[in-house]
């Protein structure tokens, strides 16, 4: 999980 | 994003064509596990929620809406249009026996105690052993249609690509996350024995045949 809190990957 | 990433991505979308190929070439899915599209089905979705609440790029959204498309296409294509050629006897693993154990293993070890973070958890957890029903499917009928072997070796390979890139991103921008390396750990070494006889025998042109 990002720092903002977003899974960028698929 | 970094050339593994990408390559990943690009080796999971074409597994995804492939499979979709060798059902509608042949018209039939024979040697084709309903039970794991099923579950690949449930990973999608469950991880995809957040196509409603979070833009990351068009790439993303793009190609999260191909991997729920397809894979509700696929099981339509499995249970609808060629249901007299799915092998039913032979897929008999019991999926429960996976879904409920991610389930919870993914209220116990999560990122965050949300609704979404468990569901994409659980989605990650589901899908390092959503191929087991195919597998053993495999090795219940001895054996593999070549087509069905080259997905089998794209679908594993696009995790083993991501294990390589989440290795260039811990360096590269100091990113790691441990769920998602564990399970992908995980899913690339169940496909170890498969990778075995495709580079054995399918490559060098023989039927993927189980020794008996």
């Amino acid at each position: 999980i990002d720092a903002d809190g977003e899974h960028d990957e698929l | 994003m970094n050339i593994f990433r990408l390559a990943g991505d690009l080796s999971h979308l074409l597994a995804i064509i492939l499979l979709l190929i060798k059902i509608w070439k042949t018209r039939s899915c024979a040697g084709i596990s309903g039970k794991s599209q099923i579950l690949f089905a449930i990973v999608y979705v469950s991880r995809y929620l957040d196509l409603v609440t979070t833009f990351i790029s068009v790439y993303n959204t793009f190609m999260k809406l191909v991997f729920i498309s397809t894979s509700v296409a696929t099981i339509y294509l499995m249970y609808v249009k060629f249901k007299a050629t799915y092998d039913h006897n032979h897929d008999s693993f019991r999926i429960e026996f996976l879904l409920v154990p991610c389930f919870l293993l993914a209220l116990l070890i999560n990122n965050a105690f949300t609704p979404l973070e468990i569901l994409w958890t659980f989605s990650i957890y589901l899908e390092a052993v959503a191929i087991l029903p195919q597998l053993f499917l495999v090795s219940k009928t001895g054996e593999a249609e070549s087509i069905t072997s080259h997905y089998l070796f794209a679908l594993g390979s696009y995790r083993a690509l991501y294990l390589l890139n989440w290795i260039y991103r811990y360096y590269a921008e100091g990113h790691y996350d441990l769920i998602a390396i564990f399970a992908g750990a995980i899913q690339t070494i169940l496909y170890c024995d498969f990778f075995y006889l495709y580079i054995t025998k399918v490559l060098k042109g023989k039927k993927l045949q189980l020794p008996a």
